[in-house]
C-alpha cells in the first residue's frame, strides 16, 4: 500500500539477498564482546540481529520534503549524498527531490574530487543544501568508497566546499 | 563521561584503542522500561573540539552497528579463520572518528541491543522514534556534558532518510518552542541514499535502471503506462479515463476503480476474483 523502499526489503537479515552479516553477527553475539561493550544480559536481549523482525513499524510522518524545507530555511546545513550504483534508493530520486524544492543553484553541477580523482558530482543550492553523488558507491556509501566518504564527510563538517 | 561506560578492551583487537570508546544504555521511558543502546567513539583528533555526529542506520529495524562494523567505524573486521572463532579487528584508516566524535545508536527500542520491558513498545513509527531519540539525546548529553559545546550533527542512511529529518525537526522544535534542556549545538545533518518521498523515490527506479543500461530504450518507453496488475497486458484506458496518467496508478484509492483493466472491455478483476468461486473448482 505505497512504495517505501527500505534496506533491507526483507525483515529477517538472514534472508537478505546479496548481503552477508556473518562477521557482525558472530562478533556481536560473542559473550566476551557483549560484556566488553556493556550490553544487557542475554535473558533480556537474547541475540543481536543486523535487522530485526521484532518491531512493527508504521511510516506515519509522510513525505520528508516539508521537513527538509523547514530545516534548511532555518539555517541548518544539509548534505544529501547518494552512492550512484544503488538501486534501492537510487540517486535519481534524491537528485529530483532536492531540485524540486526550488532553491536557487549556487554551485552548478560539477565533478568533485578525492585524492586527485573525480569521485562524483555535486550541485549546491541556496540555504546550505548540497546534493552530492559518489561514483561507483552502493547503498551504504562508506562501505564501498571509504576514502571518498571520509573526504566529503570531513569537508562537510568543516564547512568546506 | 560516566566511567562505568568506558570500553577498556575490544575482543578481537590487539593494541591500544586510538581514542576513548564508551557504551551503554539510556532509559528514554522509565515507566515502560524503554532503553536505547549506544556506542560512542571519541574523536582521534581533538575530541573536545571536533563535532559530535549521531549516526543512524535505517531499515526500519536495522542496527547502527552496521555503520560501525561495515561502513565507517574505527575497525576493519576480518572474518575468523576457524568456525566459531572471533573476527580479527584492524584499525580503519578511513574511520569517521578520525575527524569527529561518532555516536552510534540502536533505535527504536527492539532494534540491535535496544529493548523495552513492555512489548507494546515494539509497535512504533516515525513520530515515536523521533521523540524517543530526542529524549535519548537530551539524556545522553547530560551524561556527557563536556561534549555539549561541540558542533552537533545528525546523520544516517536509507530509512534514516526519515529518521534524520524528523529527529532534526524535534531538536529544532525543542530548542525553539519547548525550551528543551540541555540546548544542543545543532548545526546540520547528512542523509545518504535516503528514503524521502514515496512518489519521487518510487518514480526514480525506472529512470535509474534505464540510465544505468539495465533496460533498453524500447523497454523504457514501453514502461510508460505499465499495467502493474498484469505486466504483460497493455494498459486499458477507458473513454472516461482520458487524462489519467500512468503515475496516477499509485495514488490509491481514487484510482482504485482502474485496477486490472486491459484493452478489453471487461475488467480482469471482476472475472478473476468473484466471491462465489467454488472451492477447488477448475479455473475457468
Amino acid at each position: 500500500d505505497g512504495f517505501v523502499p527500505t534496506w533491507p526489503q526483507l525483515s529477517n537479515s538472514n534472508n537478505v539477498p546479496c548481503t552477508d552479516d556473518e562477521v557482525a553477527t558472530s562478533w556481536l553475539n560473542n559473550a566476551a564482546v557483549r560484556k566488553a561493550i556493556h550490553t544487557v544480559e542475554e535473558s533480556v536481549v537474547s541475540s543481536w540481529d543486523l535487522c530485526t523482525d521484532r518491531i512493527s513499524f508504521n511510516h506515519d510522518a509522510g513525505s520528508m520534503i516539508k521537513f527538509h524545507k523547514n530545516l534548511t530555511s532555518k539555517g541548518y546545513r544539509a548534505l544529501i549524498y547518494s552512492g550512484d550504483h544503488d538501486m534501492c534508493v537510487p540517486f535519481t530520486g534524491s537528485q529530483a527531490w532536492t531540485r524540486s524544492i526550488g532553491y536557487k543553484i549556487v554551485d552548478e553541477w560539477r565533478p568533485w574530487t578525492s585524492n586527485g580523482q573525480v569521485a562524483g558530482f555535486t550541485q549546491g543550492y541556496d540555504k546550505n543544501l548540497t546534493f552530492l553523488t559518489i561514483k561507483g558507491a552502493g547503498h551504504t556509501v562508506p562501505e564501498y568508497k571509504p576514502k571518498e566518504a571520509l573526504d566529503f564527510y570531513t569537508r562537510f563538517l568543516s564547512g568546506l566546499p | 563521561a560516566p566511567q562505568n561506560s568506558l570500553v577498556t578492551q575490544v575482543p578481537g583487537f590487539n593494541g591500544s584503542l586510538p581514542s576513548n570508546h564508551y557504551a551503554g544504555y539510556v532509559t528514554v521511558d522509565e515507566n515502560h522500561g524503554r532503553n536505547l543502546y549506544y556506542y560512542f567513539v571519541a574523536s582521534e583528533g581533538k575530541p573536545s573540539e571536533d563535532p559530535v555526529v549521531l549516526w543512524l542506520n535505517g531499515g526500519p529495524g536495522c542496527s547502527s552497528f552496521d555503520g560501525f562494523i561495515y561502513e565507517h567505524g574505527p575497525f576493519n573486521f576480518e572474518a575468523a579463520k576457524t568456525k566459531g572463532g572471533l573476527p580479527t579487528l584492524h584499525l580503519n584508516p578511513h574511520s569517521w572518528s578520525k575527524v569527529s566524535n561518532v555516536l552510534y545508536l540502536d533505535s527504536p527500542a527492539g532494534v540491535g541491543f535496544s529493548y523495552s520491558k513492555n512489548d507494546t513498545d515494539y509497535i512504533t513509527g516515525d513520530i515515536k522514534t523521533a521523540s524517543d531519540t530526542h529524549a535519548f539525546l537530551l539524556k545522553w548529553f547530560n551524561l556527557y556534558p563536556e561534549f555539549l559545546p561541540n558542533p552537533f550533527f545528525i546523520a544516517g542512511e536509507s530509512y534514516a532518510g526519515v529518521y534524520v529529518p524528523t529527529l532534526a525537526y524535534e531538536v529544532m522544535k525543542g530548542r525553539i518552542d519547548a525550551g528543551a534542556r540541555p540546548i544542543l549545538n545543532f548545526q546540520g545533518y547528512m542523509v545518504g541514499n535516503g528514503v524521502t518521498d514515496e512518489q519521487i523515490d518510487g518514480n526514480a527506479l525506472v529512470p535509474f535502471a534505464h540510465g544505468m543500461g539495465l533496460i533498453s530504450d524500447n523497454l523504457f518507453e514501453a514502461i510508460d503506462g505499465l499495467n502493474i496488475y498484469d505486466i504483460l497486458e497493455p494498459c486499458y484506458h477507458g473513454i472516461e479515463a482520458e487524462g489519467f496518467t500512468a503515475s496516477s496508478y499509485i495514488r490509491l484509492p481514487s484510482s482504485f476503480r482502474k485496477l486490472g483493466e486491459t484493452e478489453k472491455p471487461l475488467a480482469v478483476r471482476k472475472r478473476m476474483f468473484g466471491r462465489a468461486w467454488p472451492l477447488r473448482a477448475p479455473v475457468r
